[in-house]
């Protein structure tokens, strides 16, 4: 996985299992304007890519960029990325912001 | 501790 933009990584998310196992805070008008990946359950597809990681802040998901999105529309674009039968993946671009 | 100004909205997938 890489990506040109600067501290930020592009994490294939591939669905096996039946959770994405992982939960997020903030969206546009919050203290955090961006989605932050606050939990990342075991045994989710999110662990199991072993790439993500709670803390950092979710900038796309399959192109589609987050921000100016307000948390539920966010959580919205997550949804139906899982949920799609077209694609057995989730590309997420994300920054750790503690780089 | 701070105010959270979005109300600890945090949504489970």
């Amino acid at each position: 996985c890489g990506s040109p933009v600067p501290n930020a990584t592009l994490v294939r998310v591939v669905k096996n299992s039946n959770t994405l196992g992982m939960a997020i805070e903030g969206g546009a008008n919050t203290r955090q304007p961006l989605p932050r990946i606050v939990t990342i359950q075991k045994g989710g597809s999110a662990d199991n890519c072993a790439q993500l990681k709670e803390g950092q802040v979710i900038l796309e998901v399959d192109g589609v960029s987050l921000r100016g999105r307000e948390h539920k529309d966010a959580a919205q674009i997550i949804t139906e990325a899982f949920k799609t039968k077209e694609k057995d993946h989730i590309d997420v671009l994300v920054v750790d912001p503690g780089l | 501790s701070p105010p959270k100004d979005y109300e600890d909205e945090v949504t489970f997938f």
